[in-house]
């Protein structure tokens, strides 16, 4: 089944 | 000094009660063009983003930024105590140990407060770039919620497809399949009925429905949602306030097969 993708490796730290 | 007056207890409540199950321990970020917060819920699947800008208090100070760190459990208890139509005050000092919250009844001379100790969260912020999203629906916030309540009873999981024939929520679950499909939709005497579908290019993606069923909390906010979608990249589900004021949540897409 697909995977659940992470919000912090579309979203960089400032 | 900040301090921050709110017409209606009722939006600070509402706000709170729409991401406290997503988030717990966030920092309120004051300055003066008001108050904002970001979180990320703890598997860093989903990302919180509320503004609630100073035009929406009267009056607003708030002379420096200042970082309230508050258990949204704690702010859930306290809130409890106003009632719907209270006015909302948030006091604090500039480097403060505690918030302060003042509900006043606008029909009687009864005026409570309160205060919650301040935590100290070191809290990573995000950056969310600019997109121009390939497809942006409009909608109304209480068909998305039931569409979302309707599929999760099927499936752990929702397909958006966007395309000229309109957006189609599917899932495939062990005891069979659904599929809702909008199509643009304009309703002259209720307008927070319309369906509005812009689309650049087809979209297709799939989200775990349990934080949409979760970001849907927020449905009383707001009678409209705006879902705005590009292959690839995290969901943008946005509830408008008044005042330019709003509540977003962020949702990385499933990936792979």
């Amino acid at each position: 089944g697909a995977g659940q993708g992470n919000i912090m490796s579309f979203f960089g730290k400032k | 000094m900040l301090e921050a007056r709110l017409e209606q207890a009722n939006l600070f409540k509402k706000v709170v009660d729409a991401i406290k199950d997503l988030v717990q321990d966030c920092n309120f970020d004051c300055n003066d063009s008001g108050i904002a917060l970001q979180a990320m819920d703890n598997s860093h699947v989903a990302l919180v983003s509320m503004m609630l800008r100073s035009e929406s208090f009267a009056p607003f100070r708030c002379d420096r930024n200042i970082a309230l760190g508050i258990n949204l459990t704690s702010l859930t208890k306290v809130l409890k105590c106003a009632q719907s139509d209270d006015i909302l005050t948030l006091k604090a000092e500039d480097a403060p140990d505690v918030v302060e919250l003042v509900f006043e009844s606008a029909e009687s001379d009864r005026i409570s407060e309160y205060s919650i100790k301040l935590m100290d969260i070191d809290q990573e912020h995000l950056g969310i770039p600019e997109t121009d999203y390939g497809a942006t629906i409009s909608m109304p916030a209480a068909e998305f919620q039931r569409i979302c309540r309707d599929l999760i009873a099927l499936s752990e999981s929702v397909s958006i497809e966007c395309s000229k024939e309109g957006v189609k929520f599917a899932c495939q679950g062990d005891i069979g399949s659904g599929a809702v499909t909008l199509r643009q939709h304009t309703n002259v005497d209720k307008p927070e009925m319309n369906v509005e579908i812009n689309m650049s290019e087809p979209v297709s993606l799939t989200f775990s429905l349990k934080y949409l069923v979760n970001f849907c909390k927020a449905s009383g906010l707001s009678n409209q949602v705006r879902l705005c979608l590009s292959n690839e990249v995290p969901l943008l589900v946005e509830y408008s306030l008044a005042n330019n004021s709003h509540l977003r949540f962020y949702l990385a897409p499933k990936i792979g097969d």
